[in-house]
């Protein structure tokens, strides 16, 4: 996968549409303090299913929507898209590469993706055994094609997830990263003042890093 | 999974050797289980012994240190499940200069594979970008990116963007 | 002590308000006691808004907005009670260049009752310092203090320190 | 008061006895990462009585104490001592000013700094109500004397606190200080990291804060 370009509206200081077209290599992020260098990594780690306030630096999620300015009102919706391309075949919707290599989890995975969950459908992990292996919903990509994750929040509490433009589960962008050091212990993001804190952090925390690259 | 995470510790515990010794340029990193015989449990504690220093628990390390460390490990863990990118924020902050060659350097030679997103502050970091973006605030409290071109020098980037700030 | 601590709270929240807008250049800076009819016991929240933006909670605010308005609000306390002496360790850690040059006019002002020891990888920082002192480990893991003639400029200080080390 | 010198003598990496002479105004301390310029900040607030080994980045006190490297033998002892000049005259005994008015505690201080505490009598403190104001033993300055205190670890775990080169309590150490900022909250040292916690800390930590002050 490779990373092409992120969208803010609304978030955070980013109110008015803001797009971020990355190229390869190194991109440094520069600025003056407050102006919204880590509001943007704040907008990654966000899109890719962060689900604590306190992790974004709020109190509550909603403190992610602009919340105005001396001469702009707040808005009522904050909403952010991520675009990348596939470097290489992606076939069980999972960019960690496949976590297992039982020939009948990348055929689940072939079969979910084909029927994408309607949104109304309750979700398969509450009943029955867990499958074999979590079959996620995802688009298999061919080296070359492009896949768009995105997340709405509106100031009701209400929010959206979504691939391709088309809604779907929190669990299926969490699947779809698990194993890239992208989804929850994020490895791969390091916050403002963090890289201090890695060391003498408790052991048990250090071992959810290394278990996320499991 | 018992076997997973005991492979996946392995291969991350050997590349974080390595790391260390290239961002101290000697050493020794290594983690440890604190419960060997319970792996699907056990917590992790990590050895780091600046070259020619006494080997003494991590707390003792200065801020550039365990940064270093920190960084060591968290390449570690990239080198063995690559990322599609890996963003930074200010992780160069606690970094005396010499220190941030260093990890600059790794950080070129790691993003062949993987493109990194680095917030800084300091200019050594800027010069060693590929491409940079300013964030500015023309408005009191709207962010607006920079465009930026990227054959300009640093130098003259950080000139455009703290001048439209 | 009951009055002792009203009236400590009071002159410093005053001080505050003045320090947060000299570092921030407008904008407002206040303590609250949480519980105002328990001033003994109260806890305190601290509002701080910078120039043009919304009032928000102090936590959504950046690092370096976080560091000035902290800064502010120890240079309020000492402003009250001096002390023979502070140090401060890399404050300037998540400052960038503007705000830096308005930390250093601070604390260059109130350097004329108060000695500053101030530990830094700044070269503007080191700038405004009067003298400076180089810390190198000619020998690994054991610490050497380097004099420093004071009318050397700092640049040619860092360079004898960088090249000693 | 004014800062005139610190000596350190097998406190953390500084094994051999080392001088920092102070100035006027404002003096920058740099220097490579792990080089040491943290540990005199840690040898400051050690010899002004700091009595949590983490808050000295450490796991016991012990870990103060010079530990060797690979051609040094560890250090048996550590010691520091910081001098300093009064610039006015300190007439009871503490730095901070006189924290209350009452003419009798003057009176106090004078009688209990012409005594000094022999170190084997028990301390005044342990029996009978707290004196209305806690009677420092500390030696009154007139303007342009000087105060040195010191501060020695055994690696037995013995401890002794100095002034002016005599065995004295901690207590006394932090009477004389208290109301400058320099003693338990002090809010004068922060040290490296600190500054960005002190907004995010519990609202009672920031009030001890201002009662040092008070
Ligand atoms: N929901 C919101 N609506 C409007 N502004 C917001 C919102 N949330 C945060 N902000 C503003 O964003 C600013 C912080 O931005 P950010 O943390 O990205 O700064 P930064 O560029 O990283 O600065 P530094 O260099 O100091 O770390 C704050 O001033 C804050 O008021
Ligand atoms: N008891 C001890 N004996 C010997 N060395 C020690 C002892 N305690 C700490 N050290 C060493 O001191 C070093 C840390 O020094 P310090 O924290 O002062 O560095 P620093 O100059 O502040 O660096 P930075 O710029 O990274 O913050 C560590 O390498 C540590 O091993
Ligand atoms: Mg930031
Ligand atoms: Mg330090």
């Amino acid at each position: 996968l490779r990373l092409d370009k992120l969208e803010l509206r609304g978030f955070k200081s980013f109110c008015d549409t803001t797009q971020v077209i990355f190229h390869e290599g190194v991109t440094a992020i520069v600025g003056p303090n407050g102006c919204g260098k880590s509001n943007i990594v704040d907008a990654i780690t966000w899109v890719l299913g962060e689900q604590s306030a306190k992790h974004l630096r709020g109190g509550k999620m909603e403190d992610v929507i602009f919340n105005g300015t001396r001469h702009r009102k707040p808005l009522g919706m904050a909403e952010v898209s991520l675009t990348l391309t596939a470097v290489q075949d992606v076939p069980d919707g999972c960019a960690g590469g496949a976590l297992d290599d039982d020939p009948t989890s990348a055929l689940a995975a072939a079969n979910a993706a084909a029927n994408p969950v309607a949104s109304g459908e309750p979700s398969s992990d509450a009943d029955g055994p867990p499958p074999r292996r979590r079959a996620p919903r995802l688009p298999q990509l061919l080296a070359g094609e492009k896949i768009t994750i995105g997340r709405r929040l509106y100031r009701s509490g209400d929010s959206d997830y979504l691939i391709n433009g088309r809604i779907c589960r929190l669990r299926d962008i969490q699947d779809f990263f698990s194993g890239t050091g992208l989804s929850r212990a994020h490895y791969a993001i390091i916050e403002q003042g963090r890289i201090g804190q890695i060391l003498s952090s408790k052991p048990h925390e250090r071992r959810a890093l290394i278990e996320e690259a499991a | 999974t018992r076997r997973r995470f005991r492979e996946a510790f392995d291969h991350i515990n050997a590349y974080f050797g390595e790391i260390f010794q290239e961002l101290f340029g000697g050493g020794r990193g290594e983690m440890l289980l604190i419960e060997p015989d319970d792996p699907l449990e056990s917590g992790i504690e990590i050895v780091a012994q600046p070259p020619g220093k006494r080997l003494q628990s991590v707390l003792l390390l200065s801020g550039g240190e365990k940064a270093m460390a920190a960084l060591a490990l968290i390449l570690a863990i990239f080198r063995y499940r690559p990322s599609p990118f890996c963003v930074l924020d200010e992780v160069d902050a606690p970094l005396d200069e010499a220190n941030i060659d260093r990890f600059t350097d790794k950080v070129r030679a790691m993003s062949r594979q993987t493109q990194f997103l680095i917030v800084t502050h300091n200019k050594r970091t800027m010069e060693a970008a590929d491409s940079i973006y300013g964030v500015t605030m023309p408005e009191t409290g709207v962010s607006k990116l920079l465009s930026v071109r990227f054959d300009d020098k640093p130098s003259a980037v950080t000139q455009a963007i703290s001048s439209a700030a």
